[in-house]
């Protein structure tokens, strides 16, 4: 199955 | 003093029909070089970001950098109170903890003005790199939202295939499975009814068509969308805001379990 994944895994908090 | 006027107030109306459903507050940031917005949904699954430049705008004038709180539905039902034909400006003065919004009709025989409460909000800031693509696809924006509304039907997610002859969008469900092929256009005489694949590299890729929809109530701002994809990195679609400046939503990708 998939999972959704989330913005703030892909780019990080500046 | 920040004042900022609008002839086409009517972007100003799509603008915030596009993003009330999908943020509740959000800022917008002033300079002298325009207004920008950068906000993630509550769930943390998609980011909005908007780009509006000073020369866009009619008249311009920013003093000083000033962070304006909002709350979105509110915003938009002020702007509903705008007419579509409307010349919309915006001020507030420094420090303000409102804002103003001057609705004009084209004949200028009725002026509107309406007040709205800042709010005080604490956001955090994603930094996103500048990304080189695999694959950037143009094609109606009409055309998209058709497809994200119609494989809604089948499934809560689409699969985005990108190949250099075109773009595949497939949903699948309980009641069965669709497929959409969009081929790229042999002739680009009407631009905005073109499609054109941009790839370096053939791209499979899993979204929340929940998401797409809401993003696609950003039809009416431009007649053309542009989605870029990489595999394992947020998608983008953008929608240019006329003169302006741009519109743009990220989603996370659906990643395998």
């Amino acid at each position: 199955g998939t999972m959704q994944g989330r913005m703030d895994s892909f780019f990080s908090i500046v | 003093m920040f004042e900022a006027r609008l002839v086409q107030g009517s972007l100003w109306k799509k603008l915030l029909e596009s993003i009330k459903d999908l943020l509740n507050e959000a800022i917008f940031d002033c300079s002298s070089t325009g207004i920008t917005l950068q906000a993630m949904d509550s769930s943390h699954v998609s980011l909005v970001s908007i780009s509006m430049n000073s020369d866009g705008f009619d008249t311009y004038r920013c003093d000083r950098n000033l962070s304006m709180g909002i709350h979105l539905p509110s915003l938009s039902k002020i702007m509903k109170c705008a007419g579509n034909d409307d010349i919309i400006t915006m001020k507030a003065t420094d420090d303000a903890d409102t804002v103003s919004l001057v609705f004009e009709s084209q004949n200028n025989e009725k002026v509107s003005d309406y007040e709205m409460k800042l709010i005080d909000l604490d956001t955090e800031h994603l930094g996103i790199p500048e990304t080189e693509y695999s694959c950037v696809v143009k094609m109606p924006s009409s055309e998209f939202q058709r497809i994200c509304r119609d494989l809604s039907q089948l499934g809560d997610s689409v699969v985005i295939a990108c190949t250099k002859e075109g773009v595949k969008f497939s949903a699948s469900g309980e009641l069965g499975t669709g497929n959409i092929k969009l081929c790229q256009s042999a002739s680009t005489d009407k631009e905005e009814e073109a499609v054109v694949v941009d790839m370096n590299e053939a791209v499979c890729l899993t979204f929340a068509l929940r998401y797409l929809n809401f993003f696609a109530k950003a039809t009416p701002l431009s007649a053309q969308v542009q989605l870029s994809m990489s595999k394992d990195v947020p998608l983008v679609v953008e929608y240019k805001i006329s003169e302006l400046g741009f519109l743009r939503f990220y989603l996370a990708p659906k990643i395998e379990d």
